[in-house]
């Protein structure tokens, strides 16, 4: 196929609208169904059919949220080229992931599987690409550490002096032996039973 | 500075600071958000309530700092230009949540929607300024979301002028609101109105549980706090049971029904779409919360991916061996990236929301045009149900991503999660949620299809017109007579 897909935005919100109408108008014949022909009420039928109408909701869900993320993203273009070219790869990679995990909501609606090994190579590709930026990314959500009050994410990466500086602090390890041990524990290992 | 860290920060290819001005809005808000910061976390407030890390804190002892805490942070409020502008820097101080939360989450916003003027001047000074802390009961022991299910009731006498209060059931405990436990001295109390022995619905009340001196509950008042949980450890939420609660007439919140000079029910028409748009503008904030929480997971885990070394590196040179970190791992890029994406796809999400809310409640203001708000409340209900099931998941991968370390409370990502995975069922159950959304699409697709059977017309009520359905953007496309075209990603 030519050209890439998970950066054709307008063909993957086709997609996603396509996944969209398909499980709204299902989840809709389900309930129809169970009317019209077994005669179930309107609410026997809508309690019978909850799995397909939280599909079909889910799917509506997740296009506008893709609509939405791509026009915020898109909003990037005028402020900086640098930034808007990295939150659009983020983007692409964004549209490719939930589709390759995904994929029987969009097979349902025609999607092959040649394009599907093609959006798992492009994922590949921009796994690389993305990598450098990966820490400049998170960093630029500009979380200070006592928001984060993390051992392991702290701005100056020191994890593991963190880390034993506070299993030092445990209450445990306060007093030594613990009082606990010997009333309990000591004289059993000395026991020959 | 750990030097690998240093290391992947030189790689950037873009400029990290105009970034943040960009994810926060403006430069501005940035540098002023620092400053509080500062303020808040450097300068005026040391560390020094923290005898042992939070971490080993028991459950009162994790209570009583978030107070201390509280309290310090809203002291120094009253010094701030714009007040409002602590709520971001407590939110995030309060890692175990604010006792004070609910008070200015729910109990502040539900004064302002469901008093009359008259009642807001009595109640709203005096609850800025922590006078009277309250909190928002509705959910009770035996029921949570429906809402015509709740048992708490409010009998008028009209003698008297005064509403009787009472829990006439176990399961009609109320259960759950958080800062009732032990911190609010004032409910606002859901109950279902009986006026000359009619039913008249679910209400709100004021209904003082504390006296202002003691902080001891009142006589019929029985109140505590529920118990530990797996996150917000400090919001005591808490019961409260209602024996014969006697309160005067004037504390039934008006702004939307009352009983007149004649001891008759008067109510307004849209008292049920007024009620949406309280309930709207907390979902709408949850989502914001979840890309906060998100972006807190993802920047923990990927600091500590790019720290971490497992395994052999390939590309080692010169017969040294040397250990690979495992953000260059394919399989870890693969949990992260998606979650760095998902904390930018809610806050998008949010900004459009609340732009759609503003919008929605000028039209009701100005024009009294209710029309949008069953699409808005479809949608923010939907979507606060999407965001928190892929936000929670996504810290959780977060914290599978960095192995038993993530594992340790240390790590933040145990906290963070609890805090994130509370989303899904407070304000409005998650399967709940969906099924709002997808009665509202059910409805869109029948007006479509034409397939109505008599039975349903009356659960149909078209608040857009078909024109300003087809064009809004959110539902545009089910008006289609056959399902969008896929073009060539098909066969």
């Amino acid at each position: 196929r030519e050209g890439k897909i998970v950066s054709d935005v307008d063909g993957l919100l086709r997609l996603f609208s396509a996944s969209a109408y398909y499980h709204c108008h299902f989840a809709f014949d389900q309930v129809d169904c169970r009317m019209r022909v077994q005669g179930q009420s309107f609410e026997k039928a809508w309690i019978e059919c909850q799995v397909d109408l939280i599909k079909a909701a889910k799917s509506h869900l997740i296009y506008y949220m893709m609509i939405k993320y791509w026009e915020w993203v898109s909003s990037g273009e005028k402020y900086d080229l640098n930034i808007s070219q990295v939150l659009k790869r983020l983007a692409y990679f964004y549209f490719g992931f939930i589709i390759n995990e995904n994929k029987g909501d969009f097979l349902a609606v025609g999607l092959d599987l040649t394009s599907i090994e093609q959006i798992q190579d492009e994922l590949s590709t921009l796994m690389v690409e993305l990598r450098n930026d990966m820490i400049p990314l998170v960093d630029a959500f500009d979380l200070h550490d006592m928001v984060l009050m993390s051992a392991i994410g702290c701005k100056d990466g020191n994890v593991y002096d963190r880390l034993f500086n506070l299993a030092k602090k445990a209450p445990l390890n306060q007093v030594d032996p613990n009082p606990s041990f010997i009333k309990y524990i000591k004289d059993l290992t000395k026991s020959k039973l | 500075v750990n030097p690998l860290l240093e290391e992947e920060r030189c790689k950037a290819t873009f400029n990290i600071e105009k970034l943040t001005y960009f994810l926060e809005g403006d430069q501005e808000k940035t540098e002023r958000r620092r400053e509080l910061e500062k303020k808040f976390y450097e300068d005026e407030f040391p560390n020094d309530l923290i005898k042992v890390p939070v971490d080993y804190l028991s459950h009162s002892e994790i209570y009583t700092e978030a107070l201390i805490k509280a309290a310090r942070i809203y002291f120094e409020a009253f010094n701030l230009e714009d007040p409002r502008e602590v709520l971001g820097i407590a939110d995030a101080y309060h890692y175990e949540a604010s006792p004070l939360l609910l008070h200015f989450a729910m109990f502040i916003p539900a004064l302002m929607g469901h008093c009359n003027d008259e009642q807001q001047a009595r109640w709203l000074p005096d609850a800025i300024e922590l006078k009277i802390i309250g909190t928002y009961a509705q959910t009770e022991l035996g029921h949570g979301s429906y809402l015509k299910g709740l048992q708490t009731e409010a009998i008028y006498n009209d003698k008297e002028k005064t509403f009787t209060l009472n829990s006439p059931t176990l399961e009609s405990i109320k259960w759950w609101p958080g800062g009732l436990g032990k911190t609010a001295n004032h409910a606002i109390v859901q109950a279902q109105l009986f006026v000359d022995g009619v039913h008249r619905g679910l209400h709100p009340f004021m209904v003082q549980i504390r006296d202002l001196e003691t902080h001891k509950p009142l006589p019929g008042i029985e109140v505590g706090e529920l118990g530990p949980k797996l996150g917000f450890k400090a919001a005591d939420n808490g019961y409260l049971k209602l024996s014969s609660v006697v309160i005067p007439k004037s504390n039934m919140l008006m702004k939307n029904a009352y009983i007149d000079d004649n001891g008759r029910y008067q109510a307004k028409k849209a008292t049920d779409k007024l009620n949406l748009g309280t309930m709207l503008f907390v979902r709408v904030l949850i989502i914001d919360m979840m890309s906060f929480n998100i972006s807190k997971a993802v920047t923990i885990a990927t600091r500590y991916s790019a720290v971490r070394k497992q395994g052999i590196n390939p590309d080692s040179k010169n017969g040294v061996t040397s250990e690979l970190k495992i953000i260059d791992y394919a399989a870890q890029r693969y949990k992260l990236i998606p979650c760095i994406a998902l904390s930018h796809a809610c806050k998008a999400v949010f900004i459009s929301l609340m732009s759609a809310f503003k919008d929605v409640n000028e039209s009701m203001s100005k024009r009294s045009d209710y029309r949008s708000i069953p699409l808005l409340h479809a949608m923010s209900s939907g979507l606060k149900a999407l965001t928190t099931d892929l936000g929670a998941s996504a810290v959780e991968i977060c914290r599978r991503a960095c192995g038993g370390n993530g594992f340790l409370l240390a790590s933040g990502l145990p906290r963070i999660f609890g805090n994130t995975v509370a989303a899904c069922t407070y304000e409005g159950e998650n399967t709940i949620l969906y099924l709002q959304t997808a009665r509202y699409l059910y409805k869109t697709v029948r007006l479509v299809s034409n397939h109505g059977s008599s039975s349903m017309e009356s659960n149909t009520k078209v608040t857009l017109n078909l024109k300003e359905r087809e064009t809004s953007q959110s539902i545009g496309y089910l008006y289609r007579v056959t399902r969008p075209d896929i073009g060539n990603l098909g066969k």
